[in-house]
């Protein structure tokens, strides 16, 4: 209905103004409704300001600023509604080491104020070492996956070996 | 309802039958380019019943059984398994006795996929409805798929706020 | 013309399938034409094989596996027909560190034999430290881009820093 | 033709004026996200004649030029140089005597882009044949986008062919 997602708008915009400023350190950002008044109609956009930059649209965002208002939504909707589990397949990749601290950060926070379990796919090693337990999964057999479990130091073999 | 282990076989690349304990906290999947860790996020949405096989990098439903490799035969079935603690007793009331629930999908070549909930068959719908009601399912948005984040960017505002219907 | 289009795609097709053994150590990849029998209609899919897997369209490959097969059509069409000059901007960002390596050794034969000047846009460790010189751009002042040329060290640190 | 220099000012964030030397074999740029990386790239694109803005990610031509800051104001012209080194003797015959090439863009608020090589005013039609005779150019497959390799393996078959057309 009308009313729940006018509702729901609010609510996820609150969040993700307050996400976006997690991400990048400062900045303000936010969601409005185009194309049309009624919400049920009307189209989504984010409207972005990285910390010392105009606010503008998506478009004319670098490919990492892009990828982390985008993940800022996500996370957005994800507060105003959580889920018992919560995967990220390889979210962190255009981001830089700055980015990928904040981002972790950020998910720390996140799972100790909700009853989520993370499940984090990643090649960078900087959010490897933010992890409670890594799973390795490998292919010695070529084509048939096997699953391992490895500590920090070999998580960084790993990605050497891979 | 707490995701406690993931028991996968035939899928994919999971030839070999594993399983998986999904701890507290943040757990990392890492491992080279194509060892399996999409094909991982996809048996776990797979047993939530995603009914899309285009979701599922395939062409159709029977191509997430193990196709075979140079050494090793074809599959003829694929199946997964989420056992779910339900010590807090949030699920269904039909289910709500059990201090476990172990949700199972299971595919034959040619044959379609069944569903199983502690051993009893059920409909896909009820599974789907056992997820809903946990506020997860194979097409939550918590679940973010590879490339997914880039969609979302290109996507056209009106296909946009279909992510808000999930919040609502 | 229709001849031309098919010498084109048949010296293509040829280096696709070295370029793609290269990057992925082995394997087997081709060019195929679908959709018509006249060169100037049809379109180009490609066909990949990672050792020791089956052959496949590119839809079952992993992210990694389809970002490194599209690299291999570009570098096929770049060896057919060398510009003097190559920007990649970020392609190892879904690539594994063995992957990043053979990338790297591709480009560094690719050098060596053709006249062309490579400019490579990365966030990857491996990949900085296999160029022959490094510019950093930074932005000390919010909003406004300044280049500094930088050593390995410092590039290192750069990342950090970022 | 070899590309010698990158001059840019007052092109998106590039607004204090800027030179890079290209050297020989393998040059990397690095930074964080957001400081400018890809904003070199599409400079030396629009220096060799790119006239779609959509390309450059902007929503018109004149968004290339700077926007201004917290601290700065806006700026109302943009202008690229592009020096090439002609010793090869292997450019267009009007300008084979030329020991250097120094091709420039420049665009004013409002009223369009202009182009000179070697300070003489030309089409911009003269800029994009110079560079298609060394087998480069804004559209060249070698000048690989931020995002390019997801477009091609996204498109449809028959949009892929369309880079076999430059290798014709
Ligand atoms: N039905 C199947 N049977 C056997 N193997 C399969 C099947 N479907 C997919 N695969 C294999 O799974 C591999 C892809 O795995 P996946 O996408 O999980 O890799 P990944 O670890 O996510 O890699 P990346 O880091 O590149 O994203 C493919 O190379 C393919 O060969
Ligand atoms: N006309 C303009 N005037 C001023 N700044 C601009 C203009 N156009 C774009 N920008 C700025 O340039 C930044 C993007 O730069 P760019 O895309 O080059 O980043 P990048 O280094 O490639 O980052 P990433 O690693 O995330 O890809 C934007 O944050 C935007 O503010
Ligand atoms: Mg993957
Ligand atoms: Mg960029």
């Amino acid at each position: 209905s009308r009313a729940r997602m006018k509702l729901a708008f609010d609510q996820v915009n609150l969040k993700f103004q307050e996400v976006f400023k997690k991400l990048f350190g400062g900045g303000e950002a936010e969601l409005i409704f185009v194309d049309s008044d009624d919400p049920l109609e009307a189209g989504l956009e984010m409207l972005a300001q990285p910390p010392g930059k105009k606010l503008k649209s998506m478009d004319s965002l670098s490919g990492g600023e892009k990828a982390l208002t985008a993940t800022a939504l996500i996370f957005a909707v994800f507060l105003t509604n959580p889920s018992p589990i919560c995967v990220l397949d390889e979210v962190d990749a255009p981001l830089d080491d700055a980015n990928v601290e904040r981002f972790c950060d950020l998910i720390d926070e996140m799972s100790e104020n909700v009853n989520t379990k993370f499940l984090i796919i990643t090649h960078h090693a900087l959010t490897m070492s933010r992890m409670d337990r890594l799973f390795g999964i490998t292919m010695q057999e070529k084509g048939v996956s096997q699953i391992v479990s490895v500590d920090l130091n070999t998580a960084e073999k790993f990605r050497k070996l891979a | 309802m707490d995701f406690k282990k993931l028991r996968i076989s035939n899928f994919k690349s999971f030839v070999d039958p594993v399983e998986i304990s999904i701890g507290e906290g943040l757990t990392g999947v890492v491992g080279p380019n194509g060892c399996g860790k999409s094909n991982l996020v996809e048996a776990l949405r797979w047993a939530m019943g995603e009914t899309s096989y285009k979701s599922m990098r395939t062409n159709s439903m029977d191509d997430v059984i193990f196709a075979g490799t140079e050494n090793r035969p074809e599959r003829n079935f694929a199946e997964v398994s989420l056992v779910l603690d339900n010590r807090e007793r949030n699920a269904p009331k039909e289910y709500n006795n059990e201090e476990t629930i172990e949700v199972t999908r299971r595919v034959e070549r040619e044959s379609g996929s069944a569903y199983r909930i502690n051993g009893k068959d059920i409909r896909a719908r009820d599974v789907q409805m056992l997820f809903a009601d946990v506020s997860t399912g194979a097409r939550s948005p918590s679940l973010v798929r590879q490339g997914q984040i880039d969609e979302l960017i290109s996507q056209k505002p009106e296909q946009r706020r279909r992510i808000l219907e999930e919040a609502a």
